[in-house]
């Protein structure tokens, strides 16, 4: 199928089982053709992957691991992993108003293999050297959430690091690290460092270091030599 | 300048690695 062929589909508005093989197949075709593919897919494909997105985040989340409408979102998000792998779709996707913040809301504890997806790409968005200052945005769509919840704006990444899944605990670590390490200023780096410490970060990197998991083990260390290069620099 | 590809699988593989916290 075309790019084109793909955007009149996601137009007829196609639901369950219809959508995710829609996806599915998106996602095959977004890593496997030309960047001139992609483009052809383009903003128009991104604002309707986006939108569907967000009405699924806003469905209701009842037998939330089950449904049909959760394996859509994840379905999504691979796609715009794939549509991002390209300077023409990163550029795209950081300029949507809402790309990063669609992102931050799958972040979602309880869709955990999701949420190891989508905080890897937050965690690729951080650390993009832009004069944007992206994870700022990051940053922010984080805040925002936590405000609208009125949770600590850092719980679902404690709450994930809490789940058994390995490779999310290191995808959180990950994106703790990215958001630290982007910080240009010391008291900015030591500030977040003591917040996801006052919310349980400290209780759960002691269990935490006794998995052994060579991609979790990285993270550690380099959340510690973090810590350690500030504390001196402090 | 869209053409280049593979950024994002880059980055991935930068982090999971460290070397994207590598100070320079």
């Amino acid at each position: 199928r075309s790019a084109v062929m793909y955007i009149q589909e996601l137009k007829t508005e196609p639901r369950d089982a219809q959508l995710l093989s829609c996806l599915e197949s998106l996602r095959v075709s977004l890593n496997n053709n030309p960047v001139s593919w992609v483009q052809t897919f383009g903003e128009e494909g991104l604002v309707l992957l986006l939108s569907f997105l967000k009405k699924l985040q806003e469905e209701k989340e009842e037998y939330v691991n089950l449904s049909v409408g959760v394996k859509c979102q994840h379905e999504i998000i691979r796609c715009l992993k794939a549509f991002m792998n390209n300077k023409y779709g990163l550029k795209a996707m950081l300029a949507s108003p809402d790309g990063i913040s669609l992102l931050v809301r799958a972040a979602n504890p309880r869709i955990p293999h999701m949420m190891v997806d989508a905080v890897r790409l937050l965690s690729a968005i951080c650390i993009l050297e832009h004069a944007d200052n992206f994870h700022e945005r990051v940053l922010e769509s984080i805040t925002e959430l936590g405000e609208e919840r009125e949770v600590e704006r850092f719980q679902p990444l404690l709450s994930g690091m809490q789940k058994s899944n390995i490779p999310l605990k290191g995808g959180c670590m990950q994106l703790i690290n990215a958001l630290i390490s982007r910080g240009e200023e010391l008291d900015f780096r030591v500030h977040i460092r003591s917040e996801l410490m006052r919310l349980g970060l400290r209780d759960l990197l002691a269990e935490v270091r006794n998995i052994e998991n060579e991609e979790l083990r990285v993270q550690l260390q380099v959340f510690d030599e973090q810590a350690e290069e500030d504390s001196e620099d402090l | 300048d869209g053409d280049e590809t593979g950024i994002m699988d880059d980055l991935l593989e930068a982090l999971q690695s460290g070397a994207a916290f590598r100070r320079k």
